[in-house]
Formats: structure tokens, C-alpha cells, sequence
């Protein structure tokens, strides 16, 4: 039991130095065990530097900083024990365009062998769509979905 | 076990009968706000399995059945089907495809079927257990999630290796 | 005390309801006090129902939804009993373009009496703006803020 | 009582000297991602007296100091000072413009100041509260606290309406 998370750790740990480094090119991004006496139960720290930036705490990160190091950590647990699909709503709502352009690069890592559903109201991230689904819904109706398959030639 | 198809019949806001077919690459979802899109999301989790009311946006389980609206009465049942593909045999029956469907009628009743045929909340949850699947916890990011990622304390973050793991 | 509370009580839930027909249109938005027994602690609740749709419990609103009607309720608050000032940190973030517009409408109706400080990543929000702040940071540096004074013909 | 400037100097990402001088009207601030806007509301909320480290985003309140980067040393305070224009004559002092000023040594040490002369965090306190703006809560709206609004019980919507009557 312990060697199923010690190996998980130690894959997620390195898959979330990688993450770290695509979305904060420059910066520094760590997983610590807590120091614990009991190795069954020690807590796992997340650090996360932004480039310049010196080790703070996690909370004074910037809300859209603190995304991206969350979706860098998530993306590292995706990585390392991929289910076969996962649905993400709205996940880079805090990100400028700079960075959700690299929060991009992230899905890149994935979309090779897991399906993804992704909610979004981005713009960006509508362009790495393979299928756009549109919901819509008149006041008073149902909602409806209308799909469009979106070829490397469509913009 | 990819997603193949999804369809939606009185639930929440998909008072019409709608059905979402998946590409095995990125699906993506767009629309203004309240037309529907995080719906999609509560209608893969409550056909997955889940309980939790709170996880769902509602306070009743019967919240999920379409309530109609000023011009439209309210519906008597939710029903939603999900569709996998069963491409690595990751689930032992010799199938191609694998579709659950749960339906939740006004009066409380709940149905669920595996393959059209009825079984029970727990035979899907074992099944998609077996697929891998079975803890939702982040196989589903809800909206507005990511900002708590960070703020878990250290147990948290453990337990979220350990499940994966 | 008490009639200080119902005073301002009867203001807000006025502003409110004209706040929400302006943020959804044909929607109806209400404020309504508890029943209850002790008319010092009866508590306030908060109605919204967009256009079309039937009242339902306030948390099977979207994301958007429910943030437009809160926006609607404290700018009811801000209209009824004004500040000289506020300080707004991207409260828009979960509107689309649509319900953005229309909470500009809201930040209209305050702007004549009241000074806004809004932080934003939104285009249209940045329109509305008299002066503009932009704020930088180059790595390992220090923040800086370059102010410029907006006019009428700057678009 | 609105706001005419405000100074920043080794106040969190601010370690440079930096002044905003604002309009009467609608100020909008702009950048990236981790610039300092948020940074910008938590130095107002300061110098106004707050002492919730939970609502500055630190733990310890030494954390609002410059810490430094990985070119630059940290500074060893913070200080920010906020001009308001005493135009509705709300706080019965004989002046156009009224100055708060806050500064934290990294020894733990306090200063606050009115106009240039010291004074206790309690004068600034009450300055502010005689001009209507004493309780933050909704002065103040951070990022994030929007989604929260509706959330809260009919007690805390009450609360919040008391508290502006
Ligand atoms: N049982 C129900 N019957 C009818 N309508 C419902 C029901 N449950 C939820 N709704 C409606 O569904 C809408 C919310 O849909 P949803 O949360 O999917 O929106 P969304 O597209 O994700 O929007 P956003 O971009 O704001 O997040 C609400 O307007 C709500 O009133
Ligand atoms: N004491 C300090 N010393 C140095 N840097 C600090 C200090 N406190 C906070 N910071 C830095 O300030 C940055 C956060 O700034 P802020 O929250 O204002 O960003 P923001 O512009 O609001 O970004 P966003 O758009 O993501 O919300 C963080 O990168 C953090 O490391
Ligand atoms: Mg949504
Ligand atoms: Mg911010």
C-alpha cells in the first residue's frame, strides 16, 4: 500500500516539475513529503515559484498564478494515472491570454491518449477543439446542443 | 473506456430529449451562461453514480428532474444514458459498447440499466470501478474547483495521489 | 434600530429588483424577509429568477447567473446606502459578453456619485474606464503602474 | 470622502516607490496575471486598518513586506499611504485632504500616522468610520468573493444590509 503511493508520488512529483516548467517557463515547481513520523499518513506539499520570484507562500500567489500551478499539479495526477476521459469546466476562467496559452500546452500533453471534455467560455481553447459543441437555451425552452467537427483547416 | 455518446430526457434544463456524440480527442463545450453547459457535466456525474445532492448544485435529488419553465409544465422523470467504448476490455463482458442509463421519477422512484437491462445503483458503480473510473473525484473538475486545488492541506493533496495511484 | 434596518431594507430591495430587470431582462429578481418571530433577527432572502425560467432553488443558477444576480444585490446595497468609494477585484470574471454588457449598465448607474476602483480582465470593463492603470512586473522585479487618462475619442 | 492617491513602497510586489493618483470617476486597473493588481486592494484594505491576515492573503502579517526576489534583497518595511479628499467635510477637521499612513518594520514594529503626525491605529479607525467608510466589508469586494454572495444565509444577507443602513 505504501509502495502503490510511493510510486504514484514519485511519478506525479516529476510529471508536475514538467507541468511546472511548461506553464511558468523559468520557474521552479516541487512536491515535497511533509517530514512525518508516520510514513503511511505524511501530508504532501506543493511549491510552486514563479520565474523571479522567490519561494513564497502558496497564498500570496495571484489567483490566476494559483490556477495554473493547480492545473499544473492536476494535470500531473492526470499524467502519471491516466483515466480514460476527464470533463474540466471552466478550468482557466482566472488566466490571462498569455497564460491560458500556455495552460494549452498542458492539454497538448493529454490529448493524445485521453479524451477530454472541456467547458469553456475561452476563446483560445475553443481553437484546440477537434468538436465544438454549442448549447444554447431560449428563455422559456430546453436546452439544445448543436455539434460542428472542426478540421486543422477551420479557424 | 472512452465516452461515446451521451443523452439527456428531463433533466435539469435538457427538457427536450438531446444526445451528445464524443470524439475521442478534445470535445469542446461552449455557450452563454444558464444555456446548459455545466448541466452536461451534473448529467456524466449523476449517471456515473453520484449521491452527493451538493455535488450536483441541487438540495433534493428530485431538483435534477426539469421543473418547467413559464411556458413549458414540468417533466415526470430525468433520464440519462452514457455510452463507453469498451476499447481496452478494461470491463470483462465481451461487448463493444457499454451504455448505463439512470432514471429518477417525481415520486422518488430511481431505475438503472446496464445494456437496457434493469440493475442496480451498485452494479454500474462496480462496473465503472472496474473501468477505472469509479472515483470521480477529478475525473469531473467542476467549475470554480481549481481555486480550492491549492488552499487543501496536505492530507489533501496525499489523498488525491493515493486515489489515483 | 429596527427601523434603521427596515428603512434600508425597503431601499435595497427596491434598487434591487430595478437592478436585476436591468442586468435580466424580463427576469425577476425579489428580496423577501423571513418568516419569522423575532422581526430584529429575521433573516433576508435573496429571489432570482432569469427570464423565462421558474423560480428554483438560487443554487441551480449557473455560474454566471448567480454571479449577476449577487452583482445586481450589492449594487443595490452600494445604490440604497452609498460609499464615497468601492474597490472591485475582477467580480465579472464568470460573465459572458452579454450579461458583461449588461453589468456595465450597473457600474452606469453608480459612476455619476460614486468613485470605482475596478480590477478587470475584460476589454469591455476596460471601455467604461476614465483613467486606466496598467500594472507590470518584469521577473524578479518590482510592481509598476503607468496610468493613462481615457477620453470620450480614445477607443 | 473619495480617494485622491495612494503610495506603495515595499508593500508586497511593490518594493519600488509607487504612486496611483485617481479620478473622481470609474479607475480601472489592468496587467497580467501576478503583476499586483490584487495587491492594489490589499494595500488600501491595510492601510485602512485591516488586521485579518486571512483577507491580505498571508499568514503572518510580516508577510505584506517585501520578501525580495531572486535579483533583489527584501526591504526591511512596508509603508503605504492613501490621500482622500475631505470634500463632504464628513470628518470634522479643518483640512482638504486627509493622509493615513501605515508601516510594518520586519521586527514587528508598528507606525501609523495622520497627516504626517503619529497616531494609533484606532484614531485611523475612527477617522474612517466617522466618514462612512469604517467597516470594509463591502467597500472592499475581492477577487473571488463575488461567487460567494448568494451562498451565504439569510442571517449574513441581513447582516450585510444592517451593516449599510
Ligand atoms: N430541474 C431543472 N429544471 C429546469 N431548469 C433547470 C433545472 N435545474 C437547473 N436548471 C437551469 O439550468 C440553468 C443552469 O445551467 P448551467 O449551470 O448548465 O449553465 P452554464 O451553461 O454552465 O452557465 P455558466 O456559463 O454561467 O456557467 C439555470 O438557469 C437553471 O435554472
Ligand atoms: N511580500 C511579498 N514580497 C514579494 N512579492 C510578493 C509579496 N507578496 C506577494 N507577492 C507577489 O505578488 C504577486 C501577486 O500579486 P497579485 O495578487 O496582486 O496579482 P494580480 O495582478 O492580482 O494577478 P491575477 O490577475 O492573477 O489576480 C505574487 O506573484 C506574489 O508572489
Ligand atoms: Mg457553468
Ligand atoms: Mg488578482
Amino acid at each position: 500500500m505504501v509502495d502503490l503511493f510511493e510510486d504514484a508520488f514519485t511519478d506525479i512529483a516529476r510529471y508536475y516539475e514538467e507541468n511546472f516548467a511548461l506553464v511558468f517557463p523559468g520557474g521552479t515547481g516541487r512536491l515535497r513529503l511533509e517530514e512525518g513520523a508516520d510514513p503511511l499518513a505524511t501530508g504532501v506539499l506543493v511549491e510552486a515559484q514563479p520565474a523571479g520570484k522567490r519561494v513564497g507562500r502558496l497564498s500570496l500567489l495571484s489567483g490566476g498564478e494559483r490556477s495554473l500551478a493547480a492545473l499544473a499539479f492536476l494535470f500531473a495526477v492526470f499524467r502519471a494515472r491516466p483515466s480514460p476521459f476527464y470533463v474540466l469546466d471552466e478550468v482557466e476562467a482566472a488566466l490571462d491570454d498569455a497564460n491560458l496559452h500556455r495552460f494549452l500546452r498542458l492539454v497538448h500533453t493529454l490529448r493524445e491518449s485521453v479524451q477530454l471534455v472541456i467547458i469553456t467560455h475561452q476563446q483560445q481553447t475553443m481553437e484546440a477543439a477537434d468538436v465544438l459543441y454549442g448549447v444554447t437555451m431560449e428563455p422559456g425552452g430546453s436546452s439544445q446542443v448543436i455539434s460542428k467537427r472542426m478540421t486543422s483547416t477551420t479557424v | 473506456m472512452k465516452l461515446k455518446h451521451l443523452t439527456l430526457r428531463g433533466f435539469k434544463s435538457f427538457a427536450d430529449r438531446t444526445r451528445l456524440d464524443f470524439t475521442s480527442g478534445v470535445n469542446v463545450v461552449v455557450g452563454p451562461n444558464g444555456s446548459g453547459k455545466s448541466n452536461i457535466l451534473d448529467a456524466i456525474a449523476w449517471v456515473m453514480g453520484t449521491q452527493a445532492t451538493k455535488s450536483l448544485r441541487t438540495e433534493k435529488m428530485e431538483d435534477v428532474v426539469f421543473a418547467g419553465t413559464e411556458t413549458r409544465p414540468p417533466l415526470p422523470r430525468a433520464e440519462v444514458a452514457l455510452t463507453f467504448v469498451n476499447d481496452e476490455q478494461l470491463i470483462p463482458l465481451d461487448l463493444a459498447e457499454i451504455t448505463i442509463t439512470r432514471r429518477l421519477f417525481r415520486d422518488g422512484t430511481s431505475e438503472y440499466e446496464l445494456n437496457g437491462a434493469p440493475c442496480r445503483l451498485l452494479d454500474i458503480q462496480d462496473l465503472l470501478s472496474d473501468g477505472g473510473i469509479g472515483r470521480q473525484q477529478h475525473v469531473l473538475v467542476g467549475q470554480g474547483q481549481v481555486g480550492d486545488v491549492l488552499n487543501a492541506r496536505p492530507e489533501d493533496h496525499r489523498a488525491v495521489i493515493e486515489e489515483a495511484a
